[in-house]
């Protein structure tokens, strides 16, 4: 059996910017059917991340500005490490997602724990 | 390698009844860090299921009741099916999570993708 590595899962990171409204992030959680939102800069780099699990908080918490539930510390991974390190990095922080990023913070996709459960189902 | 069994990745499923508010099951999502709560009747029989998802789009669309909001044909596993299957379930269906019942439709617990990812990172 061949080590898979991140790159060989990593699927497009659906994203917005630091400007939008929780309502338009909603939406696009549910028009791109995911969970996971990256939040990027101008750049096109890592600021933050906003999940489906964020925006119940905030429905149960009665919060409506992004930069109230956005997460700033995000927990990332890289393109050619091998996915069981990825895994590993998702279950000791209990998240069920980690950005792909290059050395300067670039955004290169994510890669989630529904891609890594595929790879059993294959 | 063992043939791994819903069994062995197996958690308790996180509950909530028909007469529930969609506030409260928001807040349960948030105080017991899950994604999914399954609908139950007062035998513990599975009647649906609802996620951060569909608080999400209940929050997009302006929705506000639960009976607007949960999902009723459930895709769920049994305890004996090994994970490959239940993996191959939840990726044909773009899930997350499968409700594991008995013969009666009694919710004994729940497998996610976050915890067939684990299995990858042990
Ligand atoms: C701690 S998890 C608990 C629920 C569930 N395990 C999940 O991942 O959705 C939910 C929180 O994790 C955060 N989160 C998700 N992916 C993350 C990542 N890569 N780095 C940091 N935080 C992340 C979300 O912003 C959210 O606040
Ligand atoms: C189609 S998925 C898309 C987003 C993502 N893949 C996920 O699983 O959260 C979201 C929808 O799947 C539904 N769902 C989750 N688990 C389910 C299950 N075991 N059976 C049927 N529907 C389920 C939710 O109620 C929600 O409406």
């Amino acid at each position: 059996e061949e080590t898979p590595f991140v790159a060989n899962v990593m699927q497009e990171a659906v994203t917005c910017s630091e400007s939008e409204a929780v309502q338009a992030i909603a939406e696009r959680i549910v028009t791109r059917s995911v969970n996971h939102i990256v939040v990027v800069d101008g750049n096109g780099k890592l600021t933050g991340i906003v999940t489906s699990w964020d925006i119940t908080r905030a429905l149960a918490q009665g919060k409506t500005a992004l930069a109230d539930i956005v997460t700033r510390r995000v927990i990332t991974a890289k393109l050619n490490e091998p996915l069981e390190t990825a895994s590993k990095r998702m279950a000791q922080h209990n998240i069920s997602a980690l950005p792909v990023i290059d050395n300067e913070k670039k955004v290169l996709g994510i890669v989630t724990a529904e891609d890594v459960s595929k790879l059993l189902g294959r």
